[in-house]
């Protein structure tokens, strides 16, 4: 899977997810991350995309939660993603994630997760495992 | 308040023990991503431009899930799919089980943009691609030796993976049968 998410300096915000799935999936599965609210998710408090377990991101509508948690409990972008990926099973579940401020976090609860991101103010992270 | 960009190339169990030879390219993979998504903004391109170019370019390069290099199915086929979503109109486009698209990314926008739905799947998305005229390849491109070799070891395990997560020879069966990361969603 492979995802981008995106804010302008105005608090414009897009996400975009890809994928070829599960090796040795069924034919016919319609299930990973592609799918609005389940792993892809954008609206005016953030842009989501996620990458893991198809099944379990779309059982915890995680990209929709983590926005959820913004505009309806007032989280900041990080503890919103934070909580969204510690309450998903372990082992199949990472995320990338802007604001409309400008903020990003990329949470993860699988061994790794390449990613990366950059911000106006200069900070760049690459990073494959967890902890980095 | 400034831009910001964040991508990602799939998560799983990598091992740290990953060879070299495999991880470089995937990290250098991911930079150059970057600076092409970094690039776009500072040269004012919206964001849901930005997203579509780099997922384009993700799509593009074969040690990643999606477009070439997309992992086969039991039936050794590949089925793609792609989600497009723009935050401030909550418009999105989605594809599934898109088997000649080049990017399915792109098909995905356009679906957001010229159709008034939001979802094709199928035999309905590759029509609706040779309609919009999106650039189509026959399967075999998108199927790497990498991947046949992925679904041959998760067939003898029985089981299905992740990105990335090593092959395992046999169910229960926690050993690694080669230093390889096979791929899964």
């Amino acid at each position: 899977t492979v995802g981008c998410v995106a804010v302008d300096g105005h608090g414009n915000l897009a996400t975009a997810t890809s994928t070829g799935g599960f090796v040795n999936k069924m034919v016919g599965r319609i299930g990973d991350t592609p799918i609005v609210g389940a792993g892809t998710y954008a609206n005016k408090f953030c842009a989501v995309s996620a990458t893991g377990k198809g099944e379990a991101i779309i059982r915890g509508t995680i990209a929709r939660d983590v926005a959820a948690l913004m505009e309806y409990k007032g989280l900041s972008l990080k503890d919103a993603a934070k909580y969204v990926v510690e309450g998903a099973p372990s082992g199949t579940t990472g995320l990338i994630a802007v604001s409309a401020k400008g903020e990003v976090t990329m949470p993860l609860n699988t061994t790794g997760m390449y990613r990366a991101c950059a911000t106006e103010d200069g900070y760049t992270e690459v990073a494959i495992w967890a902890g980095e | 308040m400034g831009w910001a960009i964040a991508l990602h190339g799939g998560a799983g169990n990598i091992p740290r023990s990953l060879p070299l030879e495999r991880g470089k390219p995937r990290e250098a993979a991911i930079r150059h991503c970057l600076q092409i998504g970094v690039d776009a903004l500072k040269a004012h391109q919206s964001p849901l431009d930005v997203v579509e170019l780099v997922v384009r370019e993700l799509e593009n390069h074969p040690n990643f899930n999606a477009g070439r290099g997309s992992v086969l199915t039991s039936h050794g086929t590949v089925e793609m799919e792609a989600c497009i979503m723009d935050g401030n109109t909550k418009r999105c486009g989605a594809v599934s089980g898109l088997t000649t698209v080049k990017n399915a990314i792109s098909l995905a926008r356009l679906v957001m943009e010229k159709t008034p739905h939001i979802y094709l799947a199928f035999d309905g998305a590759e029509a609706f691609a040779r309609e919009q005229g999106v650039e189509m390849l026959d399967p075999t491109h998108f199927i790497t030796p990498e991947n046949i070799e992925r679904l041959k070891q998760a067939k003898e395990a029985n089981r299905v993976q992740l990105d990335y997560t090593q092959p395992i020879k046999n169910v229960g069966d926690e050993i690694p049968v080669s230093e390889g990361d096979g791929q899964i969603g």
